[in-house]
C-alpha cells in the first residue's frame, strides 16, 4: 500500500509543471524515505532529479518499494482538476497498475478521485558523483528565469562565466550581442534576495539557452536558484522544495572540438 | 563551434 497525503496540493502541480516540458515519460520511486525521480530528456543533454521527502508529507505511508511510471503531461493536466489550496491524495496498491489521485477541498466538502493507468518505463538511473564545484552561484530565481529570457531574444547560446568580478552571462546571434553581469550582492534587506558567489577557481562554460528556459519553469517552487560549476561537469540548476527535497537539472556543456 | 555534449559522458549507469 502506498498513501502519499499533502496539505499544499498546489505544490505538486508546481512540481509537474518544473518538469513535463523537458521530460515525458518518467518513473516515480517511492521508498520508505520518500519519492524521487531521475530522467533525461529525449536527446540526453539534461537530466532532472527530483527529491520529495517522506517526513515532508503530512501523511507518507509506503509498505514496499515501488517504481510507478506515468507520463508527466497527463499527471500535469490531472492535477490541473485540483484547487491550488486542495489536499492532494495519492494511492497505489502494491500490485496494481493504476495510481488514484485524490483531491479534498480545504473546507472537505468537495471531494474528487482520479484514477490513472501506470505505465512500464525502461529506464536505467545514471550515477551522480559528487563534485566540488569550482562556482557557486547563488541568486534570486525570478533574476535567473528574466536573464536566461532576456538573451535569448538575441542568441540561443549563452556562455556563463564565473569570476572575482561576478557572474557574466554572454550571448551573440544574428542581430547582435548581450552581456549580462551579476555582482555578489549582499547587503540587501532580505536573504532570498542576495546574489552570492562561492568561487574557488575561475569557470566559464557553454550551453544552449533553450534548456535552461525550461529549468525556470521551476521558478515558482523556490524564491532562490543555486547554479554549479565546474569545468568539463554538467551544470547544476537546483531550486530548493521548502522543508521537502529539491529538484535539480543537470545540463551537459558544449564543448570545442 | 561548440558541440553540444550529452549527460552520458559524464555520468555512467549506476
Amino acid at each position: 500500500m502506498l498513501e502519499l497525503r499533502l496539505l499544499q496540493g498546489g505544490l505538486l502541480k508546481k512540481v509537474l509543471e518544473a518538469m513535463r516540458e523537458l521530460v515525458t515519460d518518467a518513473n516515480f520511486d517511492c521508498s520508505r524515505s520518500g519519492c524521487s525521480l531521475q530522467a533525461m530528456d529525449s536527446s540526453h543533454v539534461a537530466l532532472v532529479a527530483l527529491l520529495l521527502r517522506s517526513d515532508g508529507f503530512d501523511h507518507f505511508r509506503c509498505d514496499r518499494n515501488r517504481s510507478m511510471g506515468m507520463n508527466l503531461n497527463h499527471v500535469a493536466k490531472l492535477l490541473r482538476c485540483a484547487g491550488n489550496d486542495d489536499i492532494v491524495t495519492l494511492k497505489a496498491d502494491d500490485d496494481g497498475d493504476t495510481v488514484t489521485f485524490m483531491f479534498e477541498s480545504p473546507k472537505q466538502d468537495k471531494i474528487a478521485d482520479f484514477e490513472m493507468k501506470l505505465m512500464d518505463i525502461q529506464s536505467e538511473h545514471l550515477g551522480i558523483p559528487e563534485a566540488e564545484y569550482q562556482a557557486i552561484v547563488k541568486m534570486p530565481s525570478q533574476e535567473f528565469a528574466r536573464i536566461c529570457r532576456d538573451l535569448s531574444t538575441i542568441g540561443d547560446t549563452v556562455v556563463i562565466s564565473v569570476t572575482k568580478e561576478g557572474v557574466k552571462f554572454s550571448t551573440k546571434g544574428d542581430i547582435g550581442s548581450a552581456n549580462i553581469v551579476c555582482r555578489q550582492n549582499t547587503t540587501v534587506d532580505k536573504p532570498e534576495e542576495s546574489t552570492v558567489i562561492e568561487m574557488k577557481d575561475p569557470v566559464s562554460l557553454t550551453f544552449a539557452l533553450r534548456y535552461l528556459i525550461s529549468f525556470t519553469k521551476a521558478t515558482p517552487l523556490s524564491n532562490t536558484v543555486t547554479v554549479s560549476m565546474s569545468s568539463d561537469l554538467p551544470m547544476v540548476v537546483e531550486y530548493k522544495i521548502a522543508d521537502m527535497g529539491y529538484i535539480r537539472y543537470y545540463l551537459a556543456p558544449k564543448i570545442d572540438e | 563551434k561548440p558541440k553540444q555534449q550529452t549527460i552520458s559522458r559524464f555520468f555512467a549507469p549506476k
